[in-house]
């Protein structure tokens, strides 16, 4: 039964890993998203409910913190978060970026923050979409030659649990995690790593959306595939999926013919099976796609691909030739 | 190159089902993951 939009969906899982700050180190579990630029952690001063729950920042503590003051806001889509700025020492295991900006969190919005596992993100956009004009980690890496190669790759398992699911690489590529040749696409607007969607199929048939050209943004911090509201009917329609208030749901036992999806992109045509697009809890089976309302800055219909993704397809991010590269996971 | 192990968090949207603050949630905030997009004020 249609009851609303579905969009308990997006609030579900995301991949984390530890970072530390300051000296000596204080150590935070953040969110590697490369859909936005910011590093921000929680910090003593912040009283809301969702710093509570999470590892707290300490200046006094730190012997090479210094305040930066000023003070902004910084959005997500589910809330925004209010940051002051500083900077610090950022250690990520053998990678060391002295007098980093950070923001330091003063207000988290309860939900979602709350019940997140991680306690900040750090932010691997490009550096103009960092609120502030604050410097990204991923720059600092760079200037202070922390990285041997100016690219970072991620690898998320197919079959991902609490204690592994999937690699951040910084500074190169492992090709044992992905199989075949990589695919490259340059990045068309240099804010978030961004690529142009040419053509998006359903088992044989090619839609025709992207006639006029789509946009899609690889974010590491979003769990779904988002697709252009106005398509949603459509997918629904070809899937057989109905709109309940669990999602887009669909008959488990129906999974195995369902058809695949194709992404082209860089000239490939990148397939996603159904094992890749439909979630399963516990003999419920959903889509793991939510709908998006905003078309892309420049018009053209605006595609996320989120970690349902980029569990199928291993993806390297190069810094030096601002395009992303593709290739079958492992 | 530095290989950092990513650990994968519970589901958030369970955990508020489970805490009974979800649907209240669902009802307030107007999501669209593309907001996380635009420039924020600064």
């Amino acid at each position: 039964s249609v009851v609303r939009e579905p969009i308990a969906n997006h609030l579900d899982s995301s991949y984390f890993g530890e970072i530390s700050i300051g000296e000596p180190p204080q150590k935070f579990l953040v969110l590697f998203d490369t859909g936005s630029a910011n590093l921000w952690v929680p910090s003593t001063d912040c009283k809301s409910p969702a710093c509570f729950n999470h590892a707290k920042f300490q200046p006094s503590a730190s012997a090479t913190f210094t305040p930066r003051g000023q003070s902004y806001n910084v959005s997500y889509g589910s809330g925004s978060v209010t940051i002051v700025l500083g900077s610090d020492t950022l250690r990520i295991q053998s990678i060391t970026v002295r007098e980093q900006e950070l923001g330091l969190s003063q207000e988290e919005p309860t939900q979602p923050f709350y019940f997140a596992a991680f306690d900040g993100i750090l932010g691997m956009a490009f550096p103009s979409l960092a609120v502030g004009g604050t410097a990204t980690a991923l720059a600092g890496m760079l200037e202070q030659n922390q990285l041997p190669e100016p690219v970072f790759s991620f690898y998320f398992s197919r079959q991902p649990t609490y204690d592994y699911g999937g690699e951040l690489i910084l500074g190169g590529v492992d090709p044992q995690l992905f199989q075949g040749d990589i695919t490259w696409a340059p990045v068309t607007q240099k804010l978030y790593w961004q690529v142009a969607l040419e053509e998006v199929a359903i088992g044989q048939s090619v839609t025709g959306w992207c006639g006029q050209g789509c946009q899609a943004i690889v974010d590491t911090g979003t769990f779904l595939l988002t697709v252009p509201q106005e398509y949603i009917e459509s997918i629904l329609e070809a899937l057989g999926a109905q709109e309940t208030s669990y999602g887009y749901a669909v008959d488990c036992s129906d999974t195995q013919s369902m058809p695949q999806l194709t992404f082209g992109i860089g000239g490939a045509r990148l397939a996603l099976p159904p094992a890749a697009y439909v979630l399963n809890s516990n003999g419920y089976c959903t889509l793991a796609i939510e709908a998006t309302y905003l078309p892309s800055q420049d018009g053209q219909p605006l595609w996320i691909l989120g970690n349902v993704f980029l569990k199928e397809y291993y993806t390297v991010f190069d810094m030096a030739n601002n395009r992303v590269g593709f290739a079958l996971s492992a | 190159a530095v290989r950092i192990s990513l650990k994968k968090g519970l589901s958030i949207r369970d955990q508020m089902r489970a805490a009974g603050v979800l649907d209240d949630f669902l009802k307030h905030i107007k999501y669209d993951p593309v907001k996380k997009y635009q420039p924020s004020q600064g």
